[in-house]
């Protein structure tokens, strides 16, 4: 793709300077952004700020609340800061109710990208959250 | 990532 042209996809592609302003669009830009790693200072301020129309600490924290979104350490930055990856919880809230297979995950997760689903999920794996009943996920 | 296999539940 000629980097003019990703220029221009890539702000649209994130919704940069979207119109919208309620919790359902906050709930979406994470799941596009989920399991990235992001310093805390920079999530709200910068990124979530930049894609949902006023922007209000408070919708994030009733996304938490809820138990939609879930928030993990991704190691620190110096004394004041970290890295901090948002994961949306349709994963969790799919596995309390029973172990799943990844289709079943994939659909409880909303669908979309299946790299992202699958990242959310090893994120769950490497924080110690999630197993498998075989080890092959962890030999291939 | 490898996915199509074995059931993933909470540890």
């Amino acid at each position: 793709m000629p980097p003019e042209v990703l220029a221009r996809f890539l702000p649209a592609w994130h919704g940069i300077g979207a119109e919208s302003s309620s919790i359902d669009r906050l709930a979406d830009v994470v799941f596009q952004l989920q399991g990235l790693a992001l310093p805390a200072s920079v999530i709200e301020r910068d990124v979530l700020s930049a894609r949902v129309r006023d922007y209000r600490p408070r919708l994030l924290d009733e996304l938490v609340s809820m138990g939609e979104v879930v928030w993990a350490g991704r190691g620190s930055l110096g004394q004041q800061d970290g890295r901090v990856a948002l994961i949306h919880g349709r994963l969790r809230e799919q596995l309390a109710r029973r172990p799943s297979f990844f289709p079943e995950l994939y659909t409880a997760a909303g669908g979309g990208d299946t790299d992202a689903v699958l990242d959310a999920l090893w994120d769950l794996v490497w924080a110690g959250e999630v197993t498998n009943d075989t080890f092959a996920p962890l030999r291939a | 990532h490898p996915r199509a296999v074995g059931r993933w539940s909470l540890t």
